[in-house]
């Protein structure tokens, strides 16, 4: 499509040459609010049209960038320190599907939106739904991944993002005979799922893997119930403690990583 | 600290160019993270699980991992939540390899299948490039993680 061509990049700025072909640009979700989401489509390294799609999503909420699974983890390219160039990540998962990375929701990133009060009022729903509009719209301009296999993929709060949007496509496509969207799965990484039963788990690592002491972790157990979204103060104090007096200065993201 | 790198380079106007992004002018500078969504985030599911059995019912391949060294949403807090699903095992707990080391370990259940990343954080492709391809890899093939 015309658009399709719009959106080819050239070339990044400080990027080495490559084989394979990369597209990003926007596309609208919601005409009324201005709300806009950015995309970045970095294709198979080799036989593309044959390979499958895989939507990538990041965490947050309010995190899903391209700084992360593009940049950091399955992208293609890694930057180096001074954010002058870029160089190339010999494990892409480009190698083995086309990859798509969405900033999402609106106010990530470059998506934007034209109403202000869209930025205090995002959440889970509305977030899945963009994101199918966003699908359904991107389909169109590159009709070449229309029934092709498709995946979805991320970390942390995409533990919500993922199967939100995996179950609205599904609704979606009981319209359809065949549907165009052809979700096969998905996968998360340490992917937010349950509050009460994360939580738990949370601090029985933090205490298993000696990042607390005995002391707080009982602490912990006995004011903090996890049952409601948010913690009670003596709950809060506790884990409060934990963190700045026992933990120390390190990349709580991994453990065993000097902190930045 | 790669974070601090991309916002470093996502915000150079010949970036933004190349990669058509920001025509708007949006009158903020490009951030990793919105502070004003996290901050005002509406609602949010408080259970997932529901959602998991839905989705595992449609018959969708589902896989879910996690890096053994990140502390914010750890293994622990992942088996805590996946163990409420109450999953029958199709193939028991195993270690996986990736090039001739333990990857993980891995348990198959029908409808979902689990795979720790030995030595991972948070972000696990960032940490173990090469065992988050392999996990990538099996998943796309419908394959079970190797045990050799």
């Amino acid at each position: 499509t015309e658009q399709q061509a719009r959106d080819r990049i050239t070339a990044l700025p400080g990027q080495p040459t490559v084989a394979f072909a990369q597209f990003s640009g926007y596309v609208t979700v919601n005409e009324q609010h201005g709300r806009a989401l950015f995309y970045w489509l970095t294709e198979a390294a080799t036989d593309a049209g044959r390979k499958p799609l895989l939507l990538w999503l990041n965490g947050g909420p309010g995190c899903s960038s391209i700084a992360y699974g593009a940049s950091e983890e399955i992208g293609p390219f890694r930057i180096n320190k001074t954010g002058s160039s870029l160089f190339l990540n010999k494990y892409s998962w480009n190698r083995e599907a086309n990859i798509l990375f969405l900033e999402s929701p609106a106010g990530v990133g470059f998506s934007y939106t034209n109403t202000s009060s869209d930025l205090r009022t995002s959440g889970d729903e509305r977030t899945a739904e963009d994101a199918l509009v966003f699908l359904v719209r991107w389909m169109q301009r590159f009709p070449q991944y229309r029934y092709r296999d498709f995946y979805i993929s991320g970390e942390s709060y995409a533990g919500h993002y993922v199967p939100q949007l995996a179950e609205k496509i599904l609704n979606y496509n009981k319209g359809f005979s065949k549907p165009f969207i052809n979700l096969k799965g998905f996968l998360v990484g340490n992917a937010v799922t349950d509050n009460h039963y994360d939580m738990v788990g949370t601090v029985t690592y933090w205490w298993t893997h000696s990042m607390i002491s005995d002391r707080t972790y009982r602490s912990i157990l006995s004011h903090c119930n996890f049952t409601a979204t948010k913690n009670s103060p003596p709950c809060q104090r506790a884990i409060d403690y934990a963190m700045n007096h026992e933990f120390g200065d390190i990349d709580q993201y991994s453990i065993y990583t000097p902190a930045c | 600290c790669t974070e601090s790198y991309a916002e470093r380079y996502y915000n150079r106007r010949d970036v933004q160019g190349a990669m058509h992004a920001n025509t708007t002018a949006i009158p903020y500078k490009w951030t990793a993270c919105s502070d004003m969504l996290l901050k005002h985030w509406g609602d949010t599911q408080f259970s997932m699980l529901p959602t998991y059995k839905e989705l595992m019912a449609a018959g969708l391949r589902i896989w879910v991992f996690s890096g053994d060294t990140d502390s914010v949403v750890p293994v622990t807090a992942t088996r805590f939540s996946l163990n409420h699903l109450h999953l029958t095992i199709k193939i028991p707990w195993y270690p996986w390899y990736s090039g001739r080391e333990v990857g993980g370990w891995t348990e198959v259940y029908e409808g979902l299948t689990f795979a720790t990343v030995r030595g991972a954080g948070h972000e696990v492709p960032l940490f173990q490039p090469k065992r988050g391809f392999r996990l990538f890899k099996s998943f796309l093939g419908g394959n079970a993680l190797p045990k050799s």
